[in-house]
């Protein structure tokens, strides 16, 4: 007993005292985990294990700010999460194993993970056995501070549900562990509606759009629908855009009006045009121009690099934002609008004095689903006034600012993953 | 590295020993309702009195009484002192207890409550689940803030809930346009051409299943205390 209660004690467990909640939780946000090498599993390889609760880890990581490293090379006490298999009596733990059936797994409160290995674990791929999968993501949110919830369709349910092959966190999970560690915030490189037709089996054509916030080199599919990213996300930019440059882009720019379509993405001195029908960038476009070009030889008047940018229909412009300034560009004459540049404050006034994001704007993204402008810098965001809500309230300015958001109070779940376990 | 038996297990007998003991009666009904919290244990008063029953050696306690002031605490075992079946005699009170334990599994099991020990318990008492009690066993005294269980504890975080679910179903229809979200042919006003944009499955886009309405149980379990 007294080398596991010293063993037990060595452990500097930073706790994060949440007594409003009555919840402990971890106090740091990147917490380190480890299958022992003497609590390998005999059914699956050892690679298997590792990979499962590599995937498990991330899921939670996906929904919520916290981030999390395998680390095989650091002495264990500073391993925040221990896993281990064993049957019976195992692995120094005072909770012993009732054999096949029943008590599959159990986990310590902000500490370790015992997974029983009479049960008959298997992978993700199978759909026989015990998913070691659904359990590991289970006990991890044990660990985590989350109690069992009774709720259909929750992941921390105490009785193993046979395989759903589509196993994801539902809303309630998601903002159980939200409720324990915050939402997750975070500034992004860009973000915008992606726009492109279809032609239906009856040969009409469907026009059809998907949200994306960008963030250096990775990206989230964002589902307006269900107030949530796409399963799965983040990405690599270049697994989803092919060609943009893979550590990110400043700026999205889709000019659209009745006589011209073009996709550009903008990054330092430079930009794409993307072409939408074959999903990756345009080498040449059809005058022959070879791209990348500079910014300052397609937009002449235009500074690089850019913040960002955004294409107005109501009166075919791009607006160009750096620092402070706002540059308006006319795709019409191909040159600078007059009176440009202009200040930010005095083109997108504050609708409350003093509430304003002065400049340095992150993004400018016309979203086709709330049908408004926002701009965004950091983790705020603020919705610029639209010409219907100013024919309703006229005393509004136009392109006014309103007051800001947070950007996690709007678009939910946009969490950033370990770089170790972004490939998985 | 070699496997020792088939993934499947087929190539393998599993000793006896090795398989958990199947529910088939109240006694181990009433196990099974202890270990997992749903039989409140004794008083705290005696507990007490049963630790001070075992003797153990001062540095030991010495030891316990630092991790009491780090905030750890030595884990308590939770299982049941074995004993021989049939020897079991409740008295009223035990068997009430036995009873309003059964009821609360069956309620947050989703199961008829009957309080009584019937096959569709029994079966969901036999099934695959994770050992960490659904309630607090031990009220552990020494770290008071991971032993809060209590009501007030359910009903904050049912506020919680019962706050966020609400705010869900509003944010379903978001922003300005709440006649449209994605899927529907939606209606620009804020350009002079009248466009008609209906949302995108992207390329390799799996659509999920759309978030559930979550209708919230009271009780709630606490993990193992470490």
């Amino acid at each position: 007993g007294k080398r596991h209660l010293a063993d037990l004690m060595s452990k500097k467990r930073q706790k994060r005292d949440l007594t409003e909640s009555g919840y402990m939780a971890f106090s740091k946000d990147v917490l380190r985990w480890r299958l022992i090498g003497e609590g390998y599993s005999s059914q699956l390889t050892i690679d298997e294990q590792r990979y499962i609760f590599r995937l498990a880890f991330r899921m939670w990581s996906e929904v919520s700010p916290l981030e999390f490293v395998e680390d095989t090379w650091s002495p264990l006490e500073d391993v925040d999460i221990k896993l281990g298999f064993g049957t019976g009596r195992h692995l120094g733990c005072n909770q012993k194993f009732d054999g096949t059936g029943q008590e599959f797994a159990h986990a310590w409160f902000l500490g370790d993970i015992h997974f029983d290995d009479d049960e008959h674990f298997t992978g993700p791929s199978s759909h026989t056995g015990i998913s070691l999968l659904k359990v590991a993501v289970h006990e991890i949110g044990h660990v985590l501070g989350l109690p069992h919830i009774y709720r259909p369709g929750s992941i921390m349910q105490p009785s193993y549900l046979p395989y759903e092959s589509s196993f994801e966190m539902d809303w309630t999970d998601r903002k159980a562990i939200q409720h324990l560690y915050g939402g997750c915030r975070g500034r992004f490189s860009t973000v915008f509606d992606w726009i492109r037709k279809e032609k239906t089996p009856y040969g009409d054509i469907r026009i059809r759009f998907n949200t994306y916030f960008m963030r250096d080199g990775w990206y989230w599919l964002y589902e307006n629908r269900n107030n949530r990213t796409r399963y799965g996300d983040p990405v690599a930019l270049q697994i989803g855009w092919h060609g943009i440059p893979s550590d990110g882009v400043d700026a999205y720019v889709h000019v659209w009006s009745t006589k011209r379509e073009a996709v550009y993405f903008f990054r330092g001195l430079q930009f794409w045009r993307y072409d939408n029908e074959n999903d990756r960038v345009f080498r040449h476009d059809s005058e022959g121009r070879q791209y990348p070009r500079l910014i300052s030889e397609g937009f002449p008047g235009i500074p690089s690099p850019i913040d960002s940018a955004f294409y107005d229909r109501r009166d075919s412009h791009i607006y160009f934002f750096r620092r402070t300034q706002v540059y308006a560009f006319s795709v019409e004459t191909n040159s600078l609008a007059s009176g440009f540049p202009k200040h930010i404050r005095d083109v997108f006034p504050p609708v409350e004095s003093g509430d304003h994001p002065d400049g340095s704007i992150d993004a400018a993204y016309y979203s086709y689903s709330h049908n408004a402008l926002f701009l965004l810098k950091g983790t705020r965001f603020w919705r610029v006034v639209g010409s219907l809500e100013r024919w309703r309230r006229p005393f509004l300015p136009r392109n006014g600012l309103m007051p800001h958001k947070e950007v996690d109070q709007q678009w939910f779940d946009i969490c950033d993953v370990h770089p170790t376990s972004l490939k998985v | 590295e070699k496997l020792f038996h088939n993934r499947d297990h087929s190539d393998m007998q599993i000793p006896k020993s090795h398989r958990a003991p199947v529910i088939t009666d109240e006694y181990e009904a009433e196990l099974f309702l202890s270990r997992y919290g749903f039989i409140k244990p004794p008083q705290q008063e005696e507990i007490q009195m049963k630790q001070t029953d075992i003797s153990f050696s001062d540095d030991f306690l010495d030891d316990f009484q630092t991790a009491i002031q780090e905030g750890t605490s030595v884990p308590l075992s939770r299982d049941i002192p074995e004993t021989s079946h049939g020897e079991v005699h409740k008295s009223e009170s035990e068997s009430q207890a036995f009873v309003s334990a059964l009821t609360e599994f069956q309620m947050v099991s989703g199961l008829p409550v009957t309080g009584v020990f019937d096959d569709a318990t029994k079966d969901a008492m036999n099934k695959p689940r994770c050992g960490v009690p659904d309630k607090e066993i031990v009220p552990n005294p020494h770290v008071v803030t991971e032993s809060i269980g209590g009501l007030e504890l359910e009903n904050s975080w049912n506020e919680t809930f019962n706050e966020i679910d609400g705010n869900n179903t509003e944010n379903s229809i978001i922003g300005n346009s709440s006649n449209s979200s994605e899927g529907d042919i939606l209606n620009f006003n804020d350009t002079e051409s009248l466009l008609t944009i209906s949302n995108d499955t992207h390329k390799n886009n799996s659509l999920g299943n759309p978030t559930g309405n979550s209708s919230w149980t009271s009780s709630q379990s606490q993990p193992l205390q470490n």
